[in-house]
């Protein structure tokens, strides 16, 4: 109670022109969370093109960022994950805190030319990131 | 699962920043070592993975056609088209790798073509199941023809020569008479082979020999139709399967056996279920093209 009679006291004055939702906002999302982030790669770029004919671009995406301390329902994590932060900040700190990994891909379609000159298309699963969460 | 990136095996691998360990594919390749890599992908990955391994490349007709089919199934980012009801998550294309023709004409009606086709196909995995198959004839124009002509098919497939000491009996060969009409306007023609093929494929025939003729009525007051002879009369089809690639990487699009007890389909229906998909398709084609 002290603390917040103090605080109350030493209330930071807020710019009158800061608007609320922006000063909630570095609460609700920080900057650098875990997300989804685009990395768009051609397959010429990696030698590929020979026998790739399509798609021209691949984007997998990746999930980058901080996983802050209790990440709730917004990562869809499961309560170990919780259990995993605690244990790394009071029992075991060799304990890794939870990672911003893929939760859900979807598939791409591919287009290749074989090594005997047959042409094939075909569709593999779980080739492109669409939801991070920490774990 | 293997993704595409380990089945490719980076042709760059030597700038790879990897010093630490060697990558998979460059590990010996008996099979107690290679760690976590499926022994099919391993081969993938050695064959790929040689410098240099010579590429044979497809012949443009086929390139076009299977652009197409690509367009028809993907989206430009490559994500599979949820519209797609079909069951097959691959599609391999196979030109002959020898041909044998004698163009002979009938006066009456006008032997089209004899050929003499063999098609390998061991690029089918033993993960692959045959689900469709059609020979794919590409004309060069686009032809139109007044009425659309009858056409008669007799196909005979020869099991290949059987060259070890325990095979019994001389090859079997299959006798097939299918009837088709050559579509107007249409640049390629698709002449159905599942029931043909899909037995030899079951039992892991990869050399499959057919020798096939069509005719076609022959129409006197419609000369086009003998450009349209000439021309197909030229070139050897292709062999067009359609597969349900079972494997971890492949893409299912739903589970297969809540999709078989929901619509538990007799062989009979399946074929009615695939033609019309394909009457879907060329529909869809049509009203794409009049669209545009």
């Amino acid at each position: 109670d002290e603390e917040i009679g103090d605080s109350k006291a030493k209330s930071p004055t807020m710019p009158v022109s800061y608007n609320l939702s922006e000063y909630l906002k570095q609460f609700l999302f920080p900057e650098n969370e875990c997300q989804l982030h685009d990395f768009k790669l051609s397959f010429s770029q990696l030698k590929w093109d020979n026998w790739i004919v399509a798609p021209h671009r691949y984007n997998p995406r990746y999930c980058k960022g901080d996983c802050p301390r209790l990440v709730g329902h917004r990562y869809g994590s499961p309560v170990h994950t919780m259990v995993q932060n605690i244990i790394y900040e009071k029992l075991d700190s060799s304990i890794p805190r939870p990672s911003c990994v893929p939760a859900k891909y979807s598939p791409l379609s591919v287009l290749t030319i074989e090594l005997d000159g047959s042409i094939a298309y075909k569709e593999y699963e779980d080739m492109i990131a669409t939801k991070c969460t920490c774990q | 699962s293997p993704t595409l990136e380990d089945e490719a095996g980076t042709l760059t691998s030597g700038e790879a920043s990897v010093e630490a360990e060697p990558l998979p594919w460059e590990q010996p390749l008996d099979r107690e070592n290679s760690p976590g890599l499926p022994p099919p992908l391993l081969k993938v990955l050695t064959n790929r993975h040689l410098p240099g391994a010579p590429r044979l490349q497809p012949d443009s007709r086929s390139l076009r056609y299977m652009k197409r089919l690509y367009k028809a199934y993907a989206t430009k980012e490559g994500i599979p088209k949820s519209d797609r009801s079909h069951l097959y998550n691959t599609v391999r294309l196979f030109t002959p790798c020898a041909q044998h023709q004698q163009p002979s004409w009938g006066q009456v009606t006008g032997v089209l073509q004899s050929m003499d086709l063999l098609f390998n196909l061991d690029r089918i995995t033993d993960h692959e199941y045959l689900l469709k198959s059609v020979l794919l004839y590409s004309l060069k124009n686009p032809v139109s023809f007044s009425s659309t002509p009858k056409c008669m098919c007799h196909l005979v497939v020869k099991e290949p020569e059987c060259s070890s000491p325990f095979c019994f009996g001389s090859p079997r060969s299959f006798t097939f008479n299918l009837q088709f009409e050559l579509r107007k306007n249409h640049k390629w023609i698709e002449i159905d082979v599942t029931t043909l093929l899909q037995p030899l494929v079951a039992s892991n025939k990869r050399n499959i020999h057919i020798a096939l003729n069509f005719t076609c009525l022959k129409n006197q007051q419609n000369p086009v139709q003998d450009e349209l002879f000439d021309m197909a009369r030229l070139m050897a089809p292709s062999l067009l399967v359609y597969l349900n690639d079972t494997s971890a990487q492949a893409y299912h699009r739903w589970n297969s056996l809540r999709y078989k007890r929901r619509h538990q389909l007799s062989p009979d229906q399946r074929d009615l279920f695939f033609y019309h998909k394909e009457e879907e398709l060329t529909q869809d084609r049509k009203f794409s093209r009049r669209r545009r």
